[in-house]
C-alpha cells in the first residue's frame, strides 16, 4: 500500500496552506485561480 | 502479518456498488458555484499542451507581467473568484483605477489638468468592456466618490 | 406517503415558477420576489403545519432529482446546476427568514430537516435505482447548501456552528458504509476547502466548539477508514478502491500540512480504525507534530531524548474517550491489580479479555488492545511522575512502576504472535513527536526487547518497527528515535541476534539502515 506521496499533485513544501486550493481528493492538480470563490468587493460583481 | 479476511456479504455488496459509482465520478464543477460566463468544460487537449497552470501563476508578481487585456479578461470573465481579485490588484499596481459607476478601468494618459478634493479632470485611457477595447477620453472628470 | 390530494402538483408548480422567474434575479430583486413567493406558498397552505412544509421539501427534492436524471442523460449538467441551485436558494431564504432574528432554533431545525430529507431521498434512490443511481444531484444540493450557508449575504454566521453540526449529522447518515454509491461524492464533500476551513480552522465562536468540530471531523474520517478497511486489509485494490484510497491519502496529506494539530489531537481514534497493514497512512497520522514545535534531528549523535525540553512535561491530548472501549469488569480488575497486585490471576486472565474470536487473523479485539495499552501506560507515566522519575530503562522496573511493566511483560510473553503483533503495534502507535507518551512508550518497547525471554519476541518487536520504517515517507519522529536507540545502544546487543543475519539481503538492509542512522 506504499505510495510516493510527493506524486499526488500536492505541493508539500508550500509555505501556504494547501486546502485553500485543494480542488478534489480525486484530482492531482490544485484549483486554478478562477475556481476559487473569493469575497470580492460588491462593485466587482458586474455581470 | 494478519493475513486476509473473508469479505462479508455486505462488504462484497459495497464493493459492487462502489464499482458502479466509479463510473459516475463527481465532476469538479459539481462542487463549484456555476460560472455563467466561463463554465468549466473538460476538453482533452493534446498531451504536449500544458496541463497545469505555470508555477507561481497565483502570485501578484506573475499577474503583473501579463498584458492588460489578459488581466481585463480575468477581471470581467472570472467574477467572484480569486482570479478576479488578483487581476484587480495587478491592474491597480499597474496604475489603473476602477470606476465603480462605469465599472471600467481608467488610467491617467497624462497629469490631470485639475485636481481637487472631490475630483480630477484630464485625459485618460479606459478599457471599454462592451467594445473590448482601450479608448482615450479627453476632458474626463473622475469623481473620487467613484474611485474604488 | 399519503400526500394530501393535489399537494404534489401545487408544490411542483410553485417550484417551477420559482426556478423560472426568481432564482436568477440579483439579490435585491430576489428578496422582494421571495416575499411575494412566500405569500403564494402561504396561500396554498404550505405553512399550515410542520408536516406540510416537510412534504413540500420532499416533493421538491424528488422533483429536482428526477429532472436531473433526465438532464444528465442529455448531458446537460449545467442545466442541472441551475435547477438545483435555484432550489437551494429557496431553501436558504426560507431558513434565513424563519423564526425571528434572535431565536435561531427554527432556522436550525429547518436546516436539519431539509438535510435529513435530502439524505432520505438519496438512500431511497440508491436502494431503488441500484446501478442507475446518480450521485450528482445530491452532491450538488449538499455542496450548494454549505456554500450558500457560508455566504455573508445570507447572514447565517450566528448559527454556522449548528449548520456544521447538521452537515456532520447528515454525512454520518449517508456515510460510505450506508451509501457506497455516494462514496466518491461523500469524500469530495467532506474534503471540500470550504468545509475543511470551517471544521478545522480554529475559528469557532468558542475554543470548546473548535475542539468539538475537530472531534466531529475525526469521526467523519473514521467512517471513511472503516469503509475502506476490509478492502485495504485484503489489499484487494480494485481501481475503484484505489481511487478512493488515493483520495484519502491526498486529504490526509492536506491535513498533515495544514492542520497537524488536528491530527495530533485525533491520532488515537484514527489509529483505532486504520488497518494494521495500512502502514503509510498510519505513519502519516503519527508524523504530525505541533507547528510551534521544533523537532531535534533524530540522527543527532548522542541525542538524549530525556534531555529534550519539556518532553515529559506535557502529556499529549487524547481527544478520544478510549476508556469506554474497556469493559467495566476488566477496568475494575485492572484498577485493583494496579493498586493491590491482586487478584494474582488477573495477569493470566488478561489474554482471555483480549481474544474474542478463534478466527485466525481476527482473533483479537484491536480497539480493546489499544485502549488497554493506553490506559496502563497513562497511569504508568503518572506513577513515575509521582516520584519525579523520568522513564528510563531502570526506572521502569522501579517499585513504583513494577505493576505496570509486569502487565506489559505478561502480555508480550503470553500472547501468540498475532496478539503480540497487535500489542507491539499499540505501543508503537504512540511513538510520535517529542512528548511524554513517545518517551515512555519508546522506553517500554526497548525494555520489552531487552527483558524478552525469547528471541522471537525481539524479532517481532524489530519487525513492527521495521515495517514502519521501510514504507515511503513520512516517518514519525518517535519511531526513528526509538529504532536508532535500539540499533545503537550496546545494552540491547541488537547486532548479536541471529534474525539480524537471517538472510544476506536482511543483513544488508540493517547495515544500510544502521549506516544511515549512525
Amino acid at each position: 500500500l506504499g505510495t510516493d506521496l510527493t506524486t499526488l499533485g500536492l505541493n508539500l513544501n508550500s509555505n501556504e496552506n494547501l486546502y485553500h486550493s485543494f480542488l478534489s481528493p480525486f484530482s492531482d492538480s490544485p484549483c486554478r485561480l478562477q475556481d476559487i470563490d473569493f469575497p470580492v468587493p460588491t462593485e466587482y460583481i458586474i455581470n | 502479518p494478519l493475513g486476509k479476511t473473508v469479505l462479508t456479504k455486505e462488504q462484497n455488496q459495497h464493493l459492487a456498488i462502489l464499482e458502479g459509482a466509479y463510473k459516475k465520478l463527481p465532476h469538479p464543477s459539481d462542487t463549484e458555484r456555476s460560472r455563467n460566463y466561463l463554465p468549466r468544460i473538460a476538453v482533452n487537449t493534446p498531451a504536449h499542451y500544458p496541463q497545469v497552470p505555470p508555477v507561481g501563476h497565483d502570485s501578484l508578481d506573475f499577474l503583473c507581467k501579463l498584458n492588460c487585456d489578459t488581466l481585463f479578461f480575468m477581471f470581467y470573465y472570472m467574477e467572484g473568484t480569486k482570479a478576479q481579485f488578483l487581476a484587480a490588484q495587478a491592474l491597480k499596481k499597474l496604475s489603473w483605477r476602477f470606476h465603480t459607476r462605469y465599472m471600467m478601468w481608467f488610467q491617467r494618459y497624462e497629469e490631470p489638468k485639475v485636481i481637487t478634493d472631490e475630483y480630477e479632470m484630464g485625459t485618460y485611457v479606459y478599457f471599454d468592456y462592451s467594445k473590448w477595447a482601450q479608448n482615450r477620453k479627453d476632458g474626463f472628470t473622475f469623481e473620487y466618490k467613484y474611485l474604488e | 406517503f399519503e400526500d394530501p390530494e393535489g399537494l404534489k402538483e401545487k408544490s411542483e408548480q410553485l417550484l417551477h415558477e420559482w426556478i423560472q422567474h426568481h432564482s436568477s434575479l440579483p439579490l435585491k430583486e430576489n428578496t422582494k420576489a421571495f416575499q411575494q413567493f412566500v405569500l403564494q406558498m402561504n396561500s396554498q397552505g404550505l405553512f399550515k403545519t410542520d408536516d406540510m412544509i416537510t412534504r413540500f421539501f420532499r416533493i421538491c427534492t424528488e422533483n429536482c432529482v428526477e429532472t436531473c436524471y433526465i438532464l444528465i442523460t442529455k448531458n446537460q449538467r449545467q442545466a442541472c446546476y441551475q435547477r438545483l441551485d435555484a432550489f437551494v436558494k429557496l431553501i436558504i431564504l426560507l431558513v434565513k427568514h424563519s423564526g425571528d432574528q434572535t431565536n435561531h432554533v427554527n432556522k436550525i431545525n429547518l436546516f436539519n430537516k431539509v438535510l435529513g430529507l435530502i439524505a432520505g431521498c438519496l438512500l431511497y434512490d440508491q436502494e431503488s435505482k441500484l446501478g442507475q443511481f446518480e450521485p450528482m444531484p445530491f452532491h450538488r444540493l449538499f455542496f450548494m447548501l454549505l456554500f450558500e450557508a457560508n455566504l455573508p449575504e445570507n447572514n447565517l454566521e450566528p448559527i454556522i456552528y449548528h449548520v456544521l453540526q447538521a452537515f456532520v449529522n447528515v454525512y454520518h447518515i449517508i456515510r460510505p458504509t450506508k451509501a457506497p454509491g455516494f462514496a466518491y461524492s461523500w469524500l469530495e464533500l467532506v474534503s471540500h476547502r470550504v468545509f475543511l476551513s470551517k471544521m478545522l480552522q480554529v475559528s469557532q465562536p468558542t475554543p470548546d466548539q473548535s475542539f468539538k468540530s475537530w472531534n466531529m471531523y475525526a469521526t467523519i474520517l473514521t467512517q471513511l477508514i472503516k469503509f475502506l478497511s476490509p478492502f485495504l486489509r485484503n489489499i484487494e485494490l480494485t481501481q475503484s478502491v484505489m481511487l478512493l484510497y488515493k483520495g484519502t491519502l491526498r486529504l490526509f496529506l492536506v491535513l498533515l500540512h495544514d492542520f497537524p494539530e488536528f491530527l495530533c489531537n485525533s491520532h488515537y481514534q484514527l489509529c483505532d480504525a486504520i488497518p494494521s497493514n495500512c502502514i503509510q497512512l498510519r505513519n502519516l497520522v503519527l508524523s504530525a507534530f505541533p507547528r510551534s514545535m521544533k523537532l531535534p534531528d533524530p540522527l543527532t549523535p548522542n541525542l538524549k531524548v530525556d534531555m529534550i525540553a519539556d518532553i515529559d512535561a506535557n502529556p499529549p491530548k487524547i481527544a478520544y474517550p478510549y476508556t469506554y472501549n474497556i469493559p467495566s469488569k476488566l477496568k475494575n480488575d485492572l484498577d485493583s491489580y494496579i493498586k493491590t497486585r491482586a487478584p494474582i490471576s488477573f495477569l493470566s486472565d488478561l489474554r482471555s479479555y483480549l481474544q474474542t474470536s478463534p478466527e485466525i487473523g481476527s482473533r483479537y479485539n484491536i480497539q480493546l488492545m489499544n485502549a488497554l495499552v493506553m490506559y496502563v501506560g497513562t497511569y504508568g507515566i503518572q506513577a513515575l511522575r509521582s516520584k519525579s522519575l523520568t522513564p528510563t530503562h531502570t526506572n521502569l522496573t522501579h517499585a513504583v512502576h513494577s505493576t505496570y511493566i509486569d502487565i506489559f511483560q505478561t502480555l508480550v510473553a503470553d500472547l501468540d504472535s498475532e496478539g503480540r503483533y497487535l500489542f507491539i503495534n499499540a505501543i508503537a502507535n504512540q511513538l510520535r513527536y517529542p512528548n511524554s507518551h513517545t518517551h515512555y512508550f519508546g522506553c517500554v518497547l526497548l525494555n520489552l526487547f531487552s527483558e524478552a525471554n525469547t528471541e522471537a519476541i525481539q524479532e517481532q518487536i524489530t519487525r513492527v518497527l521495521l515495517e514502519r520504517l521501510i514504507v515511503n515517507r513520512p516517518h514519525p519522529w518517535g519511531l526513528l528515535v526509538t529504532f536508532i536507540e535500539l540499533i545503537k545502544n550496546p545494552q540491547f546487543k541488537f547486532w548479536n541476534h541471529q534474525f539480524v543475519h537471517c538472510a544476506p539481503e536482511i543483513e544488508k538492509m540493517f547495515l544500510s539502515l544502521g549506516k544511515n542512522c549512525v
